[in-house]
């Protein structure tokens, strides 16, 4: 089963046309092995995106270094998937 | 559960207990809803489309998909929520009694069951389908850029290893391939409405091209007053447009092909959240998500049924 222990999910909203051909960019680049849950559409619009806990250091320092703002919307994606499954366990626990 | 009053629609499911879900719906209520076969997934998973019909022979209808990106679970669980909610709202609710009494309504729960299992068993986050791609080995093609509408254009990926990759050919993937036989063969279908999550839109054709429909006064306006009453109940706030405009360019997407093949009232719905959650959205929201976005189904349905063409 595959899991998500570390894996980060970023909001960057792209400020002007430079940031937005730069996160276009990273839709097409395998490096960072980016899962883009909202993709890249237009200025101001937020671009969600999932970063394998392997990438993180790196696309940060990656997006810093282009000035390119970001918010973290999920910390750790495995402990909400934990807890999602949790909730669905104990509900078929109680529904036994 | 031993009936679908005992069913859980606060919880997510797994694709054996919607399945089962779906047969006592039927076994309950058979003279009103039964169960259509329309294909086989990949792995040989049936595609069942539940049809709402009071009678008739080859009734004007509306078409209602959930769940083709299988990580969008809340769109699954509310499929199965619409479902328990026509059957017990007919007879009671004059709009809908009026809609079924003269439409049928088609409502595919699972349509990407290969993914949705994938996504309860092994990956979470699996949004495509399980087919495997020649060549490569990465698995499974993005169905809603799989249609044959601007099929490989700009917004869809040529690389397998990509979330929206479009696959071989248009139509390569049998759960699209099924929708595409069923909708031709039926020939009266007048509304199609296709629902993701998340992000909160309400869209129309067209997302390969700028080109306007022609329709698109008619379907902006029918699409302002379905937020507004979306919004009426939780005061959730969604944006609506042409999906050119309000996400982004996307080709071989599902309602671009179904306004071509001339479905006018053709949209697809966005679901709860902003983005706290996005596809790991809690139980807890399940059952708001439904009862906001049926307001807004109701509007779609409505305008149909009250504006034949």
């Amino acid at each position: 089963k595959e899991t998500f222990e570390g894996h980060q999910v970023f909001r960057i909203v792209p400020k002007d046309d430079v940031q937005l051909s730069l996160l276009k960019d990273l839709e097409d680049m395998f490096e960072f092995q980016l899962d883009f849950w909202k993709d890249v559409t237009g200025v101001g619009t937020p671009v969600d995106v999932r970063v394998p806990l392997d990438s993180l250091e790196s696309f940060k320092s990656h997006l810093e270094t282009r000035d390119v703002d970001y918010s973290i919307m999920i910390e750790d994606l495995q402990a909400v998937l934990d807890q999602e499954q949790e909730e669905m366990d104990s509900a078929a626990r109680f529904a036994q | 559960p031993r009936n679908t009053d005992s069913y859980d629609y606060y919880n997510y499911h797994t694709i054996s207990e919607i399945y089962r879900f779906q047969d006592m719906l039927v076994a309950e209520n058979p003279n009103l809803v039964s169960k259509v076969v329309i294909g086989q997934s990949y792995e040989g998973r049936p595609l069942n489309v539940l049809k709402f019909s009071t009678g008739g022979t080859n009734r004007r209808a509306i078409w209602i998909d959930t769940g083709i990106h299988s990580r969008e679970w809340v769109t699954q669980a509310s499929g199965t929520w619409f479902a328990k909610k026509i059957v017990t709202d007919y007879g009671r609710d004059a709009a809908l009694t009026a809609i079924l009494d003269n439409m049928d309504i088609f409502l595919e729960i699972v349509t990407n069951p290969d993914g949705f299992y994938y996504s309860h068993t092994r990956n979470r986050m699996w949004r495509k389908t399980r087919k495997p791609n020649r060549g490569s080995s990465c698995i499974g093609v993005d169905p809603n850029r799989n249609w044959d509408a601007g099929f490989g254009g700009p917004g869809a990926s040529s690389s397998p290893c990509s979330e929206t990759y479009h696959g071989p050919s248009a139509h390569s993937e049998s759960e699209v391939k099924s929708i595409v036989d069923f909708v031709k063969s039926h020939g009266n279908i007048k509304a199609f409405i296709s629902i993701h999550a998340y992000s909160q839109m309400l869209m129309y054709p067209y997302g390969y091209t700028r080109t306007a429909v022609k329709d698109q006064a008619e379907l902006h306006a029918v699409a302002q007053r379905a937020v507004s009453n979306l919004a009426s109940l939780y005061g959730t706030r969604y944006r609506y447009g042409s999906i050119i405009n309000v996400i982004y360019q996307a080709s071989g997407g599902t309602i671009d092909w179904t306004y071509n093949q001339g479905i006018k009232y053709s949209y697809t719905f966005e679901l709860r959240d902003t983005g706290r959650y996005g596809f790991v959205l809690p139980a807890s929201q399940i059952v708001p998500t439904a009862r906001e976005t049926w307001l807004a189904l109701m509007t779609l349905m409505d305008h149909t049924f009250k504006n034949p063409y």
